[in-house]
């Protein structure tokens, strides 16, 4: 998908900063 | 003397009450047992101190205590309710209750709303998406020039700016998000669901004992 045709926030959510699932990752 | 059960609780100082932790979220009491593993195993990371500083945050995050991450900052600062710039175990586990499957859709739209408005102005402009837009290319080495970033702002604010006052709004950001449901998507952790099969050493550290009395 082009990312111009996207939402800024679908951009945006895909940070990994944003991605909490690390945590549970051991 | 009939013989029933009773919960004993042993206090712990550093952290809250699992049961009153328990009873203020989505979690059981094992569950909130199991994520006290969790945040052991964050908090001692760097600094034994039972509390999980930023760096820890991110080396959690990242496995990298050097990573800067603008995304991975706010959502420390969210954390980090009492702002202390360190999280205790009732932030830990009442932050991420709101990242539980089962937790109400309006706690998620608002975690998103705060996280997205950074300059805490109760609104997200133009300017913060900017910011997050641009730290989202250089985290992900995506290069864009700056005409096709306005373009993808001048599309999000015709989408989400309903009044065009050059801002959404808490009710534009949920009518925004009510069409499109991705953008939830960040804010429901299945993981929660088996925390205490992830860690089932809770079992040998629980602090509430069933007794016969």
């Amino acid at each position: 998908i082009a990312p111009v045709t996207m939402n800024a926030f679908e951009l945006i959510s895909t940070s990994q900063g944003l991605n909490l699932s690390s945590l549970f990752e051991k | 003397m009939g013989c029933f059960h009773s919960k004993v609780i042993k206090q712990v100082p550093g952290h809250e009450d699992p049961v009153i932790l328990a009873s203020q979220t989505a979690f059981t009491v094992s569950e909130v047992e199991a994520l006290f593993e969790l945040f052991k195993s964050i908090s001692s990371s760097l600094i034994d101190d039972g509390l999980i500083n930023r760096e820890e945050f991110q080396l959690a995050l990242f496995k990298n205590r050097n990573k800067e991450n603008l995304f991975a900052n706010r959502i420390f600062d969210l954390f980090d309710v009492k702002q202390k710039g360190v999280i205790d175990f009732g932030d830990f586990v009442r932050s991420l209750n709101v990242f539980h499957p089962n937790a109400p859709q309006e706690d998620k739209i608002d975690f998103t709303f705060k996280l997205y408005d950074m300059d805490c102005t109760g609104c997200i402009e133009r300017h913060e998406v900017k910011q997050m837009l641009i730290a989202l290319l250089c985290e992900s080495e995506m290069k864009l020039a700056d005409e096709t970033v306005e373009a993808i702002l001048d599309k999000t604010f015709l989408d989400a700016d309903v009044n065009q006052d050059g801002k959404i709004d808490r009710s534009e950001w949920q009518n925004l998000v009510s069409r499109n449901p991705s953008l939830l998507k960040i804010m429901t952790l299945p993981y929660l669901r088996d925390i205490t099969t992830t860690f089932p050493s809770f079992v040998f550290n629980s602090e509430v004992e069933e007794v016969a009395t």
